[in-house]
């Protein structure tokens, strides 16, 4: 574990937490991509089919029950709380998600680090992350200016991976055999999609004006 | 050591 890496699940954790704040205090969830939440839960689950059989440490089991507990939550509570559902703006958020679950497949099954179950869906679950994002970007450029909460919330989940892409550098200068490619160039290519909104959200910050991403 | 293959990122 180094701090880049550490700085990262914490950074993660926080663009959970902020919204499961948002949606559990304005009970109300306008602005957020139920298709983003819902491929993040497959990503967790997916990913974390090690949780039981292998044991890294107690942080790294608590943090894989987090992540699938609040992004399963997230989903529940946008699908099926009375009141939160109603203002899930779904005639915005139609981003045909099937294709990203394809394509992430299918590259997985082309490329991963070994050919067994556990492996092909675990590289499945670092190509969906990588483009997670994109209908909750859609819907966020659709709806026009962003409420700070979903702003945030993009902000933070941006800024984790770009931590992991330091924490990827500083693994492959100290330890001799760390060769995650699928990871960082996977990483790269999430972080670059959030390029664009880091700086207009930037842009927005300095002016100190409501965030307007160009329709 | 643990072996590589391991994932022992979040």
């Amino acid at each position: 574990m180094n701090i880049f890496r550490l700085a990262g699940d914490m950074t993660h954790l926080i663009s959970v937490l902020v919204l499961l704040l948002k949606i559990y205090a304005t009970k109300s969830c306008s602005g957020i991509s139920l298709k983003t939440q819902e491929l993040y839960a497959i990503v967790f689950v997916t990913r974390y089919l090690d949780l039981f059989t292998d044991f890294i440490s107690l942080y790294n089991t608590v943090m894989k029950l987090v992540f699938i507990g609040s992004s399963l939550a997230i989903v529940w509570c946008m699908r099926y709380h009375r009141v939160v559902r109603r203002s899930y703006d779904r005639e915005l958020d139609t981003f045909r998600y099937w294709i990203l679950l394809g394509v992430s497949f299918i590259l997985a099954l082309v490329l991963h680090e070994k050919f067994t179950l556990q492996e092909v869906f675990w590289a499945f679950s670092i190509y969906l992350e990588a483009v997670a994002i994109l209908p909750q970007l859609v819907l966020l450029q659709r709806s026009g200016n962003v409420d700070n909460l979903a702003g945030q919330y993009v902000f933070f989940l941006g800024a984790y991976r770009a931590f992991y892409i330091l924490n990827w550098i500083y693994r492959y200068l100290t330890e001799q055999r760390f060769t995650r490619w699928i990871s960082c160039v996977s990483g790269l290519v999430q972080t670059a999609l959030y390029a664009d909104f880091f700086y207009y959200y930037f842009i927005s910050w300095k002016n100190n004006a409501k965030l307007q991403l160009p329709a | 050591t643990r072996d590589q293959n391991v994932h022992d990122e979040l």
